[in-house]
Parts: C-alpha cells; structure tokens; sequence
C-alpha cells in the first residue's frame, strides 16, 4: 500500500 | 481499534441498512439521488482496491466487501429495479462538477504520486462530497422521509466520529493523515445544516420539510 497512514480505516 | 471508530463504523454500517430498508418496505427509491449513491459506489470502488493486495484483519474485510457490494446493490436497484419510483427530474446535480475538482485535487494532492495512492486520495475527496446532490435534491423538493432523514443522520454522524477517533490516534497513536482528516471535516461540515433540521423536527416527531 501507499503512504497514507490509515491504511487499516474503512 | 478504538471506541469512536468502531461506532463510527457501525453508524455507517446502520445508515446502509437504513437506506436499503427504505427501498426494500416502500419499494421505492422515491427522494433519493441516484447520483450521490453512484458517487458513494465509486467511492468504495476506488478505496477498497486494496482489498487484493493488503490483508487488515477479517473485520476490515468483512466491512469492506459489506459496503463495496451493498452500494453496488443501491446504484442497481434505482436504476432498474425501482427505475419507476426514481425521481430523476429531481436530481439534477451534475456529477462532473464534483468529480473533475476531485481527480485534479486527488493527481496534485497526495502522499505519493502511485496509481492506488492516487485513487485512494481520489475516494476520501470524493467521499467528502458525494451527499451533495442528494442533499440539493432534498432543497429541491423541500422534505425528505423520515426514514431518508435517519440515513443521512447515521451517515453525517459516521464521519464525525471518525474526527473523534483522529483525535484519539493523534493523541495516542502518534498517527495522523491530514488529507482524510480535512476532507472528513469538510464532510462533516456539510451535514451541520442537516442535523440541525433533523434535531430540531425529526427527533420531535415531525417529518424533515424545508421552510417554504
């Protein structure tokens, strides 16, 4: 996955 | 996980359910937007990629294919099942308008310049805005079912608790997005009109109508 940091958020 | 994103997540789970429990009792997409549910759908499309490529947990999973395949089932049941009850000379907010600024924003604004990360950036800018043509089909024709109005409570209030939960991963996550989170204020932001109406008339029993 990329660089946003809440990749684990819906 | 923490306590405002778990609501938050089963706020957006409800306003789903919300939303196909109206068309499936009244069996009817009357009052809602077509375009805001195919913007929500493009919104999921375009996040939920990862799906094929990065393993969360089966939560993260379940809620993910939960929401792809239930916006999917909306765009389809009011563009065909229910294409008669559609008000669509209602709906005239124009797609394009919201889509464009959102691509161009999403292609100079971004943390890495990467197809997924691009259309990830893309989904949460659109997100922020898709509710707005079915809130200017509901200034259009003045009300909006009570069940309508419950909907678009659960789904204003999702966001706003995902603001808590920003907060609370800034504070002790040491975890911050600043793209999701200005995008999920300017969402919230939008629906504070809203909420005031439904307040101070849905919650007293009144159904949502506009002052002439």
């Amino acid at each position: 996955r990329g660089k946003n940091s809440y990749h684990d958020e819906l | 996980m923490n306590a405002f994103r778990l609501v938050g997540d089963l706020c957006h789970l409800a306003a789903i359910v919300l939303l196909l429990l109206k068309i499936w009792k009244s069996r009817s997409v009357a009052g809602l937007s077509g375009k805001s549910q195919i913007l929500f759908g493009l919104v999921f499309v375009t996040r939920y990629l990862d799906l094929v490529t990065n393993f969360v947990s089966p939560y993260n999973t379940i809620m993910k294919v939960f929401f792809l395949s239930s916006s999917i089932a909306t765009v389809y049941l009011i563009y065909t099942k229910f294409k008669a009850t559609y008000d669509g000379n209602h709906d005239t907010f124009r797609m394009e308008f919201l889509l464009i600024p959102c691509a161009l924003l999403a292609i100079v604004v971004n943390h890495e310049f990467s197809p997924m990360e691009i259309l990830w950036t893309f989904s949460i800018y659109l997100e922020a805005v898709a509710i707005l043509p079915q809130l200017f089909m509901i200034s259009k024709t003045g009300e909006a079912e009570t069940i309508t109005s419950h909907y678009l409570f659960a789904l204003g209030s999702y966001r706003g608790l995902y603001i808590m939960n920003w907060l609370y991963r800034y504070y002790y996550e040491n975890n911050f997005d600043v793209i999701a989170v200005v995008a999920g204020i300017v969402q919230t932001v939008l629906y504070c009109d809203f909420f005031y109406l439904y307040i101070t008339k849905v919650l007293q029993g009144k159904k949502l109508q506009l002052p002439a």
